[in-house]
C-alpha cells in the first residue's frame, strides 16, 4: 500500500478506527485525476472483497455515500465532528469510494476540460481501477465488485463491460441500488407508481390511458413512454405527473421523507442560507417526459460558469 | 448546485476544512468540495437508454448481480428497475418472498421482498427512499453481507 496516501489522522475523529484508510489520486486518461477514499475491511482485510462503490449524478460525489449512507464514519451537524457508523459497509468488505468522472468533489482535470460521456467515464474508471491495484497489489487477487447507485445505474453496468474483458481485475459481479436502468421502464412505471400510492387521482388516471395507450386491453400494460411520443394529450399530461413527482414539493427520493429546506414550488432557485442553487432539473438527465425547461437549463449553464455573473 | 430536498452542508463544511484536505491529501488544484459538480452534470452527454446488453454480457459471464430498491423512493422507482430485472429473462427464477432483518429491540421485522434468479437477485428495502443505507442503514448491511457472502437473503 502507498504508504504517502495513509490517512494517519482525521480531523473531528474522537476514537480510533480498526481498520487502515488511505486517500489520494488515481490517474486516468486526458490527464484526470481521481480521488480516492480507501478503507480497509474491519474484519478480514486480507480476505474480504474488495468494493467499489459510486454515487450518481451524473456528477455527484461518492462521499457523499461514504460520510451519509455507508461509510464507516457519519458527520455530526456541526460539520466538524465524526461520528461512528455501526452499519458501515466496511465491516464485511474493503471499500474504494471513488470521485469520478473528473470535477467531482475532489477529483480535476489539468485541463480544466470537464465534459464527458458514458463511454469515457468507464474508460476512465477503468483506467483508475488499474492504477489502484498497481498501488495495491495485495488486494489484485481479491473477489472484486463493482456497486454504485442512481445514475451508477449507468456507471457500474457500463464499467463492469469493461473490465470484464479486463482478466488483471477479479471481477465477479455488481451491485446497483435504485439505479436507473431503463429510461422508458423508469419512465412508464413512475406513473404507475404515483397512482397506486395516490398521487394523482381516478379522473387523470382514466385519461392517461385513454391518450396514451387507446387500445391497451388493460391498464397493466399502458407504454406510457411510447404514448407520449404518438399523442400531444398523453404527453401534456405525463408531463403534469413528472412535474408533480420532480417538482411540487414532494422529495422525489423519499415520498414519506421530509423535503429539506421546505416545499418549494420553484424548479431553479438560489438557496441564500445555503449559498448554491438547487434545482429540480439537476438530474434532467433521467427524464425524457419532463418539458425541458430552457430557461431553466440556461440557467443551470450560468451557475456552473465562473466568469458569469 | 444541489439537488432538491438534500442537506449536504454539514459535509461541505467539513470537506472544505483546510486540515481535512490537507489529512486526505487532497491536491491543491482540487475545487471547494461540494455534493455535485454543476460543471459535470450540465456538460455531461449520456449515450445509453437501457443497460440491457450490459447486463446480458455480464449475466452470460456467469457475473453475480444485486439489484435493489427502496421502495418509496421516485427518481428510480422499485416497480421501474423489477420490471428491467423480469426482462432479462434469466434463468430459473424464484418466487416473491419476503426477507427479514433483526431490528433494534431484537424483533424480526419484514426488510423488504425479493425475487432470485441463477445469478441476478432483485431486491427491496421497504421504506427506503433513494439512499437506502441512510434510510434503513441495518437491513441494509444485512443485504450487503448476504449478497457479498453468498448467503441466502
Amino acid at each position: 500500500a502507498p504508504e504517502e496516501d495513509l490517512v494517519t489522522s482525521l480531523p473531528g475523529l474522537g476514537w480510533k478506527p480498526n481498520f487502515k484508510q488511505y486517500s489520494g489520486y488515481l490517474d486516468a486518461a486526458r490527464s484526470r485525476h481521481l480521488h480516492y477514499w480507501f478503507v480497509e475491511s474491519s474484519s478480514n482485510p486480507k480476505t474480504d472483497p474488495v468494493v467499489l462503490w459510486m454515487n450518481g449524478g451524473p456528477g455527484c460525489s461518492s462521499l457523499h455515500g461514504m460520510l451519509t449512507e455507508h461509510g464507516p464514519f457519519r458527520i455530526q451537524d456541526d460539520g466538524k465532528t465524526l461520528g461512528p457508523n455501526p452499519f458501515a459497509w466496511n465491516q464485511v468488505a474493503n471499500m474504494i469510494y471513488l470521485e469520478a468522472p473528473a470535477g467531482v468533489g475532489f477529483s480535476y482535470s489539468d485541463d480544466g476540460n470537464y465534459t464527458t460521456d458514458d463511454d469515457e467515464v468507464a474508460m476512465n474508471n477503468h483506467l483508475a481501477l488499474k492504477a489502484f491495484f498497481t498501488k495495491f497489489p495485495e488486494y489484485k487477487s481479491h473477489d472484486f465488485y463493482i456497486s454504485g447507485e442512481s445514475y451508477g445505474g449507468i456507471y457500474v453496468p457500463t464499467l463492469a463491460s469493461v473490465v470484464l474483458d479486463d482478466p488483471a481485475i477479479n471481477l465477479k459481479g455488481f451491485v446497483v441500488g435504485n439505479g436507473l436502468s431503463d429510461d422508458d421502464l423508469n419512465d412508464n412505471s413512475i406513473v404507475y407508481f404515483a397512482y397506486y400510492h395516490g398521487l394523482i387521482g381516478e379522473s387523470d388516471w382514466k385519461f392517461l390511458l385513454s391518450y396514451c395507450c387507446p387500445g391497451a386491453s388493460s391498464a397493466s400494460v399502458c407504454d406510457f413512454a411510447a404514448g407520449s411520443r404518438k399523442s400531444q394529450q398523453c404527453l401534456e399530461k405525463l408531463s403534469a405527473v413528472q412535474q408533480l413527482v420532480w417538482a411540487s414539493g414532494l422529495n422525489v427520493y423519499n415520498l414519506y421523507g421530509e423535503c429539506a429546506g421546505g416545499a418549494l414550488d420553484r424548479r431553479f432557485y438560489y438557496d441564500k442560507k445555503a449559498d448554491r442553487f438547487v434545482t429540480n432539473q439537476y438530474l434532467y438527465p433521467f427524464n425524457s417526459m419532463l418539458k425541458t425547461d430552457m430557461s431553466v437549463m440556461t440557467m443551470l449553464k450560468l451557475a456552473s460558469a465562473k466568469n458569469v455573473g | 448546485v444541489s439537488p432538491p430536498c438534500v442537506n449536504e452542508t454539514s459535509a461541505k463544511i467539513y470537506l472544505n476544512t483546510p486540515a481535512v484536505r490537507t489529512a486526505l491529501h487532497i491536491a491543491a488544484k482540487a475545487l471547494t468540495w461540494d455534493v455535485c459538480s454543476g460543471p459535470v452534470g450540465a456538460g455531461y452527454h449520456r449515450l445509453y437508454t437501457t443497460m440491457r446488453p450490459q447486463y446480458e454480457k455480464a449475466l452470460s459471464r456467469k457475473m453475480r448481480i444485486l439489484v435493489y430498491n427502496g421502495d418509496v423512493d421516485m427518481a428510480c422507482n422499485f416497480l421501474g428497475d423489477e420490471w428491467f430485472v423480469d426482462q432479462l429473462d434469466a434463468k430459473n427464477p424464484q418466487q416473491r418472498k419476503s426477507w427479514y432483518y433483526e431490528a433494534a429491540d431484537g424483533t424480526k421485522q419484514v426488510a423488504g421482498f425479493y425475487k432470485a434468479f441463477d445469478q441476478i437477485t432483485f431486491v427491496t428495502v421497504r421504506g427506503a427512499g433513494h439512499m437506502v443505507p441512510s434510510d434503513k442503514p441495518r437491513p441494509a448491511l444485512k443485504m450487503f453481507l448476504s449478497f457479498i457472502q453468498r448467503q441466502p437473503f
